[in-house]
Order: structure tokens, then C-alpha cells, then sequence
């Protein structure tokens, strides 16, 4: 699965995710990429995109779950991504998430996760572990 | 406030000693669509013409699980799928089960802009991709050998797999596919 994630400077957020699902998976499986608000979701707070294995992400909502602890409990995005990917089955999940004000946050309870980002304030990582 | 943009490129049991010929082609890729994405970001392109154009290059890419380089079902086939939102209207595509389309995040882009929908599936996904003239490849385009290897080794172990699942030492007895997530092994 591949996903990204973008704020410009004025605070438009958007996300976009894509994959092959898994390896040896039934012919007609649907993973949790389609499923807007399971592995995709973005609104005017925060935009998130999500990996790993579908059926944990379908069944924990992980996107929108980020997104209303964002929008309801007032967390920031780290402590939002963290409490959900905290609660999530072990080793199924990662995400990047992003918030109209430019704060980034890619957590995982994964071995490892590829990903990178990059801010207007200078901030750059291109991380596996 | 300010721009920013992260991307993934997929999360699972990615060993700490990956070998370098595995490890230096995705990170020279993740680097290269993270300048891609800055510089849309910079020249003030909209956040989903830079998610799309970016996913798009992940898409394109072999040694990632998406577009060129999807892992492959039961049957050996491909069935990708994708998704994409704008968070300023909550506009919202996404498509699955497509065989032949070479970037499915522009056909879900296409979805949330040219119909009253916001997901398209199998068939109808496919006829819409040929109907709006998107590039469509047959079945070899998006299969490697990587992938192949892949399956036979969840098929001999009798499991699927997340992104990067390391296979499993031939000895271990796997619990039958009736037993739900142990299937990750």
C-alpha cells in the first residue's frame, strides 16, 4: 500500500491511498483503502492516510477514529495517532496523518513502515524503522 | 501554519537487516516522490493535484504494493484498489477490484469529480476507466517476479500477508484459513 497526505499554506487538506490489498488474498477481497474513513479520510482538521492489514483497519475505522479524536476531544494529531494506532491490534497498522496547521504525525505498531515528509518550516525525514 | 506532506509506502514486518538491494531502491523512490510533492507544494498546486501526482509515482513504481508491483490474489491475478478525499468539501472517491487500469488513484480522482458517486467497483470500474480514455495495460504490466514468489510461499504456508510479512520457516504448523487473523502468521 502506498498513501500521501498534503496541506497547503492555506490549510486545504487532502489524501489519497492505493494498493495491491494482500499477497494470496480471495478474488473479490475489498481491504480497507476503498472504504473511506477505514484507510482514508480527510476533512477541514486533518487528512489521513492508513496501511496494513485491511480487515484491522476496516474494524477499528482508523482514519475517521484519528479524525474525531481530533475533532471532538480536541487531541493534537500525534496524541490522536497514537491512541488509536495504540489501540489497534499489534503489528496491522500505520499511518500519516497532517492538520490544516501543518503538524505532521507517522506512527505505526508495525515492524517498520516506509514513509517520508517534509514542512515549509524546514522539517525532512525519510524513514523504514 | 504552513504546507507539509507525508507519504507511506506501506507498513508490516519490514526486517532491520533488510538487504541493500531492497532497502536503497525504495528509499531513493520515497525521496523522489517527497521532492515531487514539495515542489507541486511550492509552485502552489492544490493538496489533491499533490497527493494525486504522488501516489501516482508510488503507483508507477514496482517495488511498492500498488499499481505496478500489487501483490497478487489466490488466483495470481491483480485486484487493486484506491482512494482519495479532499478535506475541504469532503468530496471522496475510490475504486476497487481493477485488473488493467495503470494509476487507479486517477480513476478515483474521476469517480469523485465526473459522477454523482463515490465508489466504483470490478466491471463497472473498469468500463468507466476505458469511458474517460485512462491508460489501461493487461495483467504482465503490474506483475513481477518479486510477487510471484511471494504467493507461492503464502500459498505453501497457507496464509495471507501484509506488506512485508517475512515468510515462515516451512516447519511451522499455520492454523487452517477458517481461523480468521492468524492468517498474518
Amino acid at each position: 500500500t502506498v498513501g500521501c497526505i498534503a496541506v497547503d499554506g492555506n490549510g486545504n487538506l487532502a489524501t489519497a491511498t492505493s494498493t495491491g490489498g494482500l499477497v494470496n488474498k480471495m478474488v473479490g477481497r475489498i481491504g480497507d483503502t476503498p472504504v473511506i474513513g477505514a484507510g482514508t479520510y480527510a476533512n477541514t482538521i486533518c487528512a489521513i492516510s492508513a496501511t496494513g492489514k485491511g480487515e484491522s483497519i476496516i474494524r477499528n475505522t482508523i482514519a475517521r477514529d484519528v479524525a474525531a479524536l481530533m475533532e471532538y476531544r480536541g487531541l493534537s494529531v500525534k496524541e490522536a495517532a497514537d491512541l488509536v494506532i495504540a489501540n489497534a491490534p499489534e503489528g496491522t497498522v500505520g499511518l500519516v496523518a497532517v492538520t490544516d496547521k501543518g503538524d505532521v504525525a507517522m506512527t505505526f505498531n508495525t515492524t517498520g513502515m516506509f514513509r517520508a515528509c517534509a514542512t515549509e518550516n524546514g522539517h525532512s525525514e525519510i524513514s523504514i524503522w | 501554519m504552513g504546507w507539509a506532506i507525508a507519504l507511506h509506502g506501506g507498513a508490516g514486518d519490514i526486517p532491520v537487516d533488510l538487504p541493500n538491494d531492497k532497502r536503497a531502491p525504495r528509499e531513493a523512490t520515497l525521496r523522489r516522490c517527497l521532492d515531487l510533492g514539495v515542489a507541486a507544494l511550492t509552485a502552489n498546486r492544490s493538496p489533491l493535484d499533490v497527493v494525486e501526482l504522488v501516489v501516482r509515482e508510488l503507483e508507477n513504481c514496482p517495488h511498492f504494493n500498488a499499481g505496478r508491483g500489487s501483490v497478487l490474489t489466490t488466483d495470481g491475478t491483480v485486484e487493486m484498489e484506491a482512494s482519495i478525499m479532499d478535506g475541504t468539501t469532503k468530496r471522496c472517491g475510490a475504486v476497487s477490484g481493477l485488473t488493467t487500469v495503470v494509476n487507479p488513484i486517477s480513476l478515483a480522482r474521476i469517480v469523485m469529480e465526473k459522477t454523482p458517486h463515490i465508489y466504483l467497483a470490478f466491471d463497472g470500474a473498469e468500463a468507466f476507466a476505458r469511458e474517460q480514455g485512462l491508460e489501461t495495460r493487461d495483467q504482465s504490466y503490474f506483475i513481477t517476479e518479486q510477487n510471484i514468489e511471494r504467493l507461492k510461499q503464502a500459498k505453501e504456508a497457507n496464509r495471507v500477508q501484509i506488506d512485508y510479512t517475512q515468510p515462515q520457516p516451512v516447519k511451522e504448523q499455520v492454523p487452517t484459513s477458517s481461523e480468521g487473523d492468524s492468517q498474518i502468521g
